[in-house]
């Protein structure tokens, strides 16, 4: 079984724990600070927790860091200490070291120094957040490559009463219907002579230029 | 045009202001911070950027974000300025607040004080990221209901070789095939005659039991 360890106890590196150790893995979470080492401890969301400065290679070595095979460093606001563990994970032989960035630089040098996989939580959710603003009607969004998607959009007013046979979406649209969920509740390829009401929601998959389309 | 506010430019906030932005939306950008404002204004992220303390609601008034529809509040370390801030505007007549919470704590005081929406945008990428690591053949999971999902997995070495009709797996998995990837082109609905090749990716709807079935 795989053993992970998340350097940096903050709020990203503790879901990160929490979640390996919830799916039954091994996992060692590591912080400067004694306080959120013992925060980690207290609520159970690592198999164990050290506190240690990662910055220091001989310290990472002798908590057993470079031998797992994953390592995630979830160092935000101290570029320095993250870019700097990153090179000792690496240096120290761990196959894999996912880091998170906090900008565009902290990013690139993270690459530099051989972080494997770079994230910006922050960014993502908050570009994410931005763009379902300005489609209320778009409640999610699955690219699948830079022209295609997966949305789940709330069924306009337009389409209230109409089966799916009417509605005819991928010759008027050119878009197939994957789902419809009424009260919660989806259920996969629906019949043709379903009746949609509005309100309910429809998951449809196409190109993105025929999604903008659609009067949500 | 709706206009927005996002009050608190850290690495989220100035994201949302940018994306908004971006799209064509009017934005305004708020912080107590010179710097972040300046820093705001410098990189054009946002159509206006002010400094000021969202926990002042006079502040608020005169900079005019009672008038809006709109308000994101981006404020994760500072609990009191970012509940505050919430009931200033739900009390400033704003419709629509939404609030980014650090933790489980601060998301109910924000809901308390009127939040009509609120995300916690590192727990979130966090527990994402750590799926990932642990099933390394599912790249990503697009939850429709607790227990169906569409998700994007690499075409194991089971199927190397062998066309969609061969695999049939609507009856041996319980899962509709979507589109297939190759070389980062997406086809839609693809033909049952396509032959899949191992490291293409496969996009499959069903409930999520019959997906823990596949050989990923
Ligand atoms: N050299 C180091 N060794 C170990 N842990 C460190 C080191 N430097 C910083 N940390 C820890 O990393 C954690 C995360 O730090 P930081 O404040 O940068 O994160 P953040 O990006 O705001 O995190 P989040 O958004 O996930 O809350 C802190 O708990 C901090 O104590
Ligand atoms: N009363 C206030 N009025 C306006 N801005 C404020 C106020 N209090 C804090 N801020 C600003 O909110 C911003 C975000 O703060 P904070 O450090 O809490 O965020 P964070 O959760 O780490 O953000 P991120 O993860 O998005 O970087 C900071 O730029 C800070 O100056």
């Amino acid at each position: 079984n795989r053993q992970f360890a998340v350097v940096g106890l903050g709020r990203f590196g503790r879901a990160v724990c929490m979640t390996l150790h919830h799916l039954g893995y091994e996992v060692l979470g590591v912080d400067s600070d004694e306080r959120r080492v013992n925060q980690a401890i207290n609520d159970e969301i690592a198999s164990h927790a050290l506190s240690l400065d990662s910055t220091d290679p001989s310290a990472l070595r002798e908590a057993g860091l470079f031998e797992l095979d994953t390592v995630i460093v979830a160092i935000g606001n101290f570029i320095q200490e993250s870019v700097i563990t990153t090179l000792n994970l690496k240096e120290g032989g761990v196959p894999h070291v996912v880091a998170k960035a906090s900008s565009e630089i902290h990013g690139k040098l993270l690459k530099r120094v051989g972080a494997d996989h770079v994230v910006y939580p922050e960014h993502e959710m908050g570009c994410e957040l931005a763009r379902s603003l300005t489609r209320p009607g778009l409640l999610e969004r699955f690219e699948l490559d830079p022209d295609h998607s997966i949305v789940e959009v709330v069924v306009p007013v337009e389409f209230d009463g109409k089966t799916i046979a009417d509605l005819d979406l991928r010759k008027r649209y050119g878009l197939n219907l994957l789902a419809v969920c009424q009260d919660g509740k989806f259920e996969i390829n629906p019949s043709p002579v379903t009746r949609l009401a509005k309100g309910w929601l429809m998951v449809v998959i196409g190109a993105n230029k025929c999604i903008d389309r659609l009067p949500v």
